[in-house]
């Protein structure tokens, strides 16, 4: 099983919506597929149906019991070969537990393990912080993929970002890998997403995907009708270039 | 000193854009106004044209040093009437130094009262997270202002957000009320903004401002200026509505 988590300490540049829509791209090109909640909002739970108080089992259970296996929360989504491990606002109490734990950095490692031979890949939503929650999301993947608005705000956090992901690689996870930059939210007319992109692909050259994912009101229409875009509206721009990013994920042909 | 906090644990929906331009405005009408960054990520400080990792002293030495006052703090900004207390990504380590503190919810309250005679107004601006600095902020405040975006998640959050604030409001602040919600990143010609809009304000009412921010490309390009949009581009639609806000704020007549 291929793991990757979705962070970025930014807020709203595309985290969910890119763990969501990735995932359910991934699975409808046949790839058995994970999704894992590890954030209190909810809402990659929330786009795939659920509702989260709802949960009887969710990430949380999984984090703070020994006695309840990540298999007991899983739950079916729209999308055959996808499963969704959802999680709720209780999930916010998870920090305070896992500080006491000996092994707090590696606990949802050792619990992704048990289900590992069930998938292909395990995509992980995580909240905007670098909190030890989302520090278990970036070990127990030991693959990041980092969302970045064309924005100015969003260069300033991506540095800041990836010189976490050295001090982890350093000190907890020595294979750590970047999957990529994610350029989302893009607007093809206006200068100053050019000038990001333009500033990005210079300075992070390979780091950053071919695709780009450019703003598009059925990407944030699909959630309030539980589903991912791919299946909301499968001819959309949004539905198009997230399948060509899961197909430069899996590194299949890239149509530029 | 009437104190506001600008908060809501989804990230990206205008947080820092709000601080920003509202403490502007308000200052620009005249009111001494005092803007404190309580997010590592910096970019209040960073739209204030300041460079946070030269910062000598930031909020944070402020929470986890007896010896250094606020008033230490203070810089100029672009704007007269504006002062700046900045913070840099050691705020991050703010959360574990509270967390040891016998009045760790009342630290910045305490900090705050010493300079409460320089200023009409101080705007809070928040990480997107419920932390025991976001805690700080919103005791200190007493006063809290949550942005939302025109979105589904924007919505589902709301009701979290709102939860939360009666929580803090029974346990440590009897006296916190809401200043309202902020209709941000709105979209004039999309169906999901309008639909979310009315729901908003038949469930909210009153609670929701009059003024609404709408997405307009100057308000993301101030920042990169080291400006708030109200001197960047004075006669822009997003510099008009947080006039607007700011009118609306201070009780004065909203032109509608
Ligand atoms: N490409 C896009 N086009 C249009 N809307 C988008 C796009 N990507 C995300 N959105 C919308 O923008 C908002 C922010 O996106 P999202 O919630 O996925 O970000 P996030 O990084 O997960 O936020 P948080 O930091 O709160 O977890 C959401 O309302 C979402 O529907
Ligand atoms: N009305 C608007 N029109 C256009 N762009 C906007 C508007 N408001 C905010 N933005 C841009 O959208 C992005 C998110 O806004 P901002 O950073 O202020 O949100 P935030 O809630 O402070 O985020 P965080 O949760 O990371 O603190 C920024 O790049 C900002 O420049
Ligand atoms: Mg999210
Ligand atoms: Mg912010």
């Amino acid at each position: 099983m291929r793991t990757i988590a979705i962070t970025n300490q930014k807020g709203g540049c595309g985290k969910t919506t890119t763990a969501v829509n990735l995932a359910a791209a991934l699975a409808m090109r046949g790839y058995r597929t994970l999704i894992v909640d590890l954030d209190p909002q909810g809402h990659a739970t929330l786009a795939m149906g659920a509702v989260p108080e709802h949960c009887e089992w969710t990430i949380y259970n999984v984090i703070t019991r020994a006695d309840v296996p990540l298999a007991m929360t899983l739950r079916p989504t729209p999308i055959e070969k996808l499963l969704l491990s959802p999680s709720n606002v209780l999930l916010s109490g998870a920090e305070s537990a896992l500080a006491q734990m000996s092994d707090r950095e590696y606990v949802l490692r050792n619990r992704l393990d048990a289900v590992a031979h069930r998938f292909d890949y395990c995509i992980i939503d995580c909240s905007p912080s670098l909190s030890l929650l989302t520090l278990n999301a970036v070990i127990g993947a030991g693959e990041v993929l980092i969302p970045v608005q064309t924005h100015y705000y969003a260069i300033e956090g991506l540095r800041q970002m990836l010189e976490t992901v050295d001090v982890v690689r350093e000190r907890f996870c020595p294979s750590l890998t970047v999957a990529g930059i994610l350029l989302t939210l893009a607007e093809h007319r206006t200068l100053l997403c050019q000038q990001v992109e333009e500033q990005m692909r210079e300075y992070f050259k390979d780091l950053v995907f071919k695709t780009v994912i450019h703003r598009s009101i059925r990407l944030a229409e699909a959630p309030s009708a539980g589903q991912s875009v791919i299946t909301y509206d499968p001819r959309c721009s949004g539905a198009m270039e997230y399948t060509q990013l899961a197909k430069e994920i899996c590194y299949e042909e890239v149509r530029v």
